[in-house]
């Protein structure tokens, strides 16, 4: 603004230098110095940005974990409409650009976000705006999938940011140091997360033989989808061999989302929730990040039994495709007030469910 | 955006001799297709 000010300084000095007649070319030079000024900013707030990363990242390489620390920005966050800015963004980036200007706009965004162009399916004038550029579809072979039969391989492209087995009542994954969320909340009170009682637990901590999982081993294909059990997750713990992965990824990452084994998925649950942003800031900054934000669930089963796939959106990149189900649509104006952990939720052929083998697509985040 | 996994793996309970190892690490960049861990007969 300091720098606005200054050029309408300048300009109303050059006006009555020129005894007035400058008027009309001081507005005109207005407009392109407002937006000279904007870029400025944005420039100037992406460096701060860079510069904050590189230092938590410096901070993680030396052991130093970064602390949940709620402020005042992200109080104020919760009082803009974030699905409405989210919403608008999309319209924005679903406007189409002349043909012309295509590559220098795409080339722009695969600079600011270390995106590969050369891994693009379609020459860059072939998208008709950003959105389109955004989800495009990569050449083939640009992800092989790892064929051993005995790994589990990565659904997306990103950053690894925790991982382990979950251990012990509540069943609780980090979000960052000094703040942890529920594996019920993000995926659903109704999930059928395999857990049990503390009271089938032996004096070993092992599990009493009649588990769920024992039951799994003579019949996982098998599973009752018609009658969710309500459990305490308090007072119960996860079977052993419970594992999680939280897999961030960057705007100019790849954002399809593709299945991690060979499995079949028997329902989808949709969260309506906010839409916050969900960088390494607001991980630190934001309680409850990701079981607020709108997601989507996929649950099923696999050889070794349950799996599940939280996908969540952020402000910015906030729709979530379905190539399974095309008619799904995710970001829309909520028509009533839901409570955030209330979800919407499909069977996919009840009993039976959808066979996906390793690799395919099942998702994909969209701008907007 | 961000994609949380939540799943069983083999780990070693009674007569089982495979158990699930992650082969990653914190701050890993990793893509579609790559192994997140693998389990092998002990």
């Amino acid at each position: 603004s300091s720098f606005i000010k200054k050029l309408q300084t300048a300009t109303q000095a050059r006006a009555s230098f020129n005894g007035g007649s400058g008027s009309s070319r001081g507005d005109s030079f207005l407009v392109p110095g407002a937006t000279v000024a904007t870029l400025l900013m944005l420039g100037v707030l992406h460096a701060r940005r860079m510069y904050d990363d590189k230092k938590v990242e410096e901070a993680r390489e030396r052991g130093i974990e970064s602390e949940f620390q709620p402020d005042f920005k992200a109080s104020v966050l919760r009082l803009l409409p974030l699905r409405s800015i989210s919403r608008c963004w999309g319209y924005l980036t679903s406007v189409e650009m002349p043909v012309w200007l295509r590559p220098y706009v795409y080339r722009a965004w695969a600079r600011a976000f270390h995106s590969k162009l050369e891994e693009a399916a379609l020459p860059l004038n072939k998208y008709a705006n950003l959105r389109e550029f955004f989800v495009r579809a990569l050449k083939e072979g640009c992800r092989p999938i790892d064929p051993d039969p005995q790994c589990l391989v990565s659904p997306v492209d990103g950053t690894i940011l925790r991982f382990g087995e979950l251990k012990g009542p509540g069943v609780m994954i980090e979000q960052v140091k000094g703040f942890s969320y529920s594996v019920a909340s993000l995926l659903g009170a109704s999930s059928f997360l395999p857990m049990v009682a503390e009271g089938d637990m032996d004096e070993d901590g092992d599990e009493a033989e009649n588990t769920p999982m024992d039951k799994r081993k003579k019949s996982w294909w098998r599973i009752s989808l018609s009658s969710p059990k309500v459990r305490d997750s308090v007072s119960s713990r996860p079977v052993k061999g419970l594992f999680y992965c939280v897999i961030y990824l960057k705007p100019g990452d790849y954002h399809h989302i593709h299945s991690p084994v060979d499995w079949k998925i028997f329902i989808r649950r949709h969260f309506s929730g906010n839409l916050y942003p969900v960088n390494e800031r607001a991980t630190r900054t934001i309680r409850n990040l990701y079981i607020e934000n709108e997601r989507v669930v996929l649950e099923g089963l696999w050889q070794e039994g349950f799996m599940a796939i939280a996908a969540i959106g952020a402000i910015n990149i906030g729709s979530i495709e379905l190539p399974i189900e095309p008619e799904f649509r995710s970001n829309l104006p909520r028509k009533k007030l839901l409570h955030p952990e209330t979800a919407e939720e499909r069977l996919y052929e009840p009993g039976i469910g959808m066979t996906l083998r390793k690799g395919d697509e099942i998702a994909a985040f969209n701008m907007g | 955006s961000t994609v949380v996994m939540v799943f069983q793996a083999p780990v070693i309970i009674g007569d089982s001799s495979s158990e699930f190892k992650f082969s990653i690490k914190r701050g890993d960049k990793i893509r579609v297709g790559e192994a997140l861990g693998r389990w092998r007969e002990q």
